[in-house]
């Protein structure tokens, strides 16, 4: 799911 | 990764790291809300659920493990370490922090961008994370007490707001318009609830300031 926007950030 | 959001990252890392800091140094936490470092620390470890499934680049795992165990140590001394727990306010940190932790947790349930577990988490501890300076906020309100909440502390704070946000409309502008309403609309509350507590938190300062001039 971090593909989903902003679930790369901190 | 853009500047904003590195730089968004190492204000809150340091925020994080100058009260942990303050308080080994100083052996004291009087003034800090351990209900709001309670939170703080569910945000991380409701967010980070992905830290052994996802890898998502080497700095992106570093953050996580710094997070989660330097709010979990700022925690355990609040609680554990015998000289400092006896300084904590326990009676005048009294916001009830379970309502903020099932409320948010049922608009996750609610606001998602996905029904799954690890969705639904995320979600939680991003709405976690925009209310959890409430008992920090109450407390000052009530106390007063700048004196473990130093100025660079309040500092580091604000700067993660702000990098963040830069960060937003940047992301906002080049990655095309994604749907990011949640971190967005969470965001702006905790942004908004960050500012009444400077706001507080700018008021003890001049207070003390003052009691401290000479009579």
């Amino acid at each position: 799911s971090s593909k989903l926007p902003g679930h790369d950030e901190l | 990764m853009n500047a904003f959001r590195f730089l968004g990252d190492m204000t809150h890392l340091f925020s994080v790291l100058v009260l942990l800091l303050k308080i080994y140094a100083t052996k004291t936490c009087s003034g800090v809300s351990r209900k709001t470092q309670e939170l703080y620390l569910l945000v991380f470890v409701a967010r980070y659920l992905d830290l052994f499934t996802d890898y998502i680049s080497l700095y992106n795992s570093v953050m996580k493990i710094v997070f989660i165990t330097s709010s979990a140590a700022i925690v355990w001394y609040m609680r554990r370490h015998p000289q400092v727990r006896r300084t904590y306010d326990k009676e005048q940190d009294t916001f009830r922090h379970s309502v903020l932790v099932a409320a948010t947790f049922v608009l996750a349930l609610i606001f998602n961008d996905r029904f799954t577990f690890r969705e639904i988490c995320w979600a939680f501890s991003i709405y976690l994370e925009a209310v959890a300076i409430l008992p920090q906020l109450v407390l000052l309100q009530r106390c007063r007490n700048v004196d473990n909440l130093t100025g660079q502390y309040v500092f580091f704070l604000g700067a993660y707001r702000a990098f963040y946000i830069l960060n937003w409309i940047y992301r906002y502008f080049t990655e095309g318009h994604h749907s990011r309403w949640i971190p967005w609309i969470a965001g702006l509350v905790q942004t908004g609830l960050y500012a009444d507590f400077f706001y507080y938190y700018f008021l003890s300062w001049k207070n003390n300031v003052k009691l401290e001039l000479p009579a």
